[in-house]
C-alpha cells in the first residue's frame, strides 16, 4: 500500500467521522441530504459482500467493517434518531436516475459476469455519483454549514488521493483497474466546482454560500 | 492488467 492510498483511506474515515459527529453533537441533520447517505450505505454493502468470500488483511477487514457500520448509523440517524430535524423538502434529487442508470452499466460493463463482480461494479459506478443529491441540496439552499464543507472535503479528497495511488500502481506495479480509474475521474471532476468554492471561501474563514 | 483480482482497494 502506498501513501497516496493510505491518505485516502483515512480521508474516507475523517468525512465519515465528521458527519457522524457533526449530526451526534448537534442533535441535527439538517442541510445533510439523507438520499446520499442512503446511496453510500448501498455503495459499501454491495461492494464489501467480499468480506464472507475473501480475507485480505486485519486492515481491510476492520476499515470495511467501519465504513458500512459508520454509513448505517449515519442513515439511522437521519431517518429515526433526529428525523424530525431531516430537511426532506430539499432534497428531492430524483435517486433512480442514478441507481437505474450505474446498475444498467454495471451489467453491460464489468470484469467478469458473476453476481459478487457485478455488485462491485454498480458500487464504484454509484459511487462516483453518490454525493450528487448533496450537492443538489447545497445548489438549491445555496449554503452549506462549515463542517459540512469540511464533510464534502475530506470526501472529495479521499478519491483524488486514490488517482494519484492508481498512478502509482500503474508506474510501479503495472496494475491497473478501468472500471475503477474512469468511475475515480467522473467522481473527483464532480467535485472540483466545490473544491474552488472551498478553497476560495471556507478556508477564509467564510460559510460556503453561493450567489443567488 | 485491467482483469477482476481481490480487491485490496477499499
Amino acid at each position: 500500500m502506498n501513501l497516496f492510498r493510505f491518505l485516502g483511506d483515512l480521508s474516507h474515515l475523517l468525512a465519515i467521522i465528521l458527519l457522524l459527529l457533526k449530526i451526534w453533537k448537534s442533535r441535527s441533520c439538517a442541510g445533510i441530504s439523507g438520499k446520499s447517505q442512503v446511496l453510500f450505505a448501498v455503495v459499501f454493502t454491495a461492494r464489501y459482500l467480499d468480506l464472507f468470500t475473501n480475507y485480505i488483511s486485519l486492515y481491510n477487514t476492520c476499515m470495511k467493517v467501519v465504513y458500512i457500520a459508520c454509513s448505517f448509523t449515519t442513515v439511522w440517524l437521519i431517518y429515526s434518531k433526529f428525523k424530525a430535524t431531516y430537511d426532506g423538502n430539499h432534497d428531492t434529487f430524483r435517486v433512480e436516475f442514478l441507481v437505474v442508470p450505474t446498475a444498467i452499466l454495471a451489467f453491460l460493463v464489468n470484469h467478469d459476469f458473476t453476481p459478487l463482480e457485478i455488485l462491485w461494479t454498480f458500487s464504484i459506478y454509484l459511487e462516483s455519483v453518490a454525493i450528487l443529491p448533496q450537492l443538489f441540496m447545497v445548489s438549491k439552499t445555496g449554503e452549506a454549514e462549515t463542517i459540512t464543507s469540511h464533510y464534502l472535503f475530506a470526501l472529495g479528497v479521499y478519491r483524488t488521493l486514490y488517482l494519484f495511488n492508481w498512478i502509482w500502481r500503474y508506474h510501479f506495479e503495472g496494475f491497473f483497474d478501468l472500471i475503477a480509474i474512469v468511475a475515480g475521474l467522473v467522481q473527483t471532476v464532480l467535485y472540483c466546482d466545490f473544491f474552488y468554492l472551498y478553497i476560495t471561501k471556507v478556508l477564509k474563514g467564510k460559510k460556503l454560500s453561493l450567489p443567488a | 492488467d485491467s482483469e477482476s483480482k481481490p480487491k485490496d482497494e477499499l
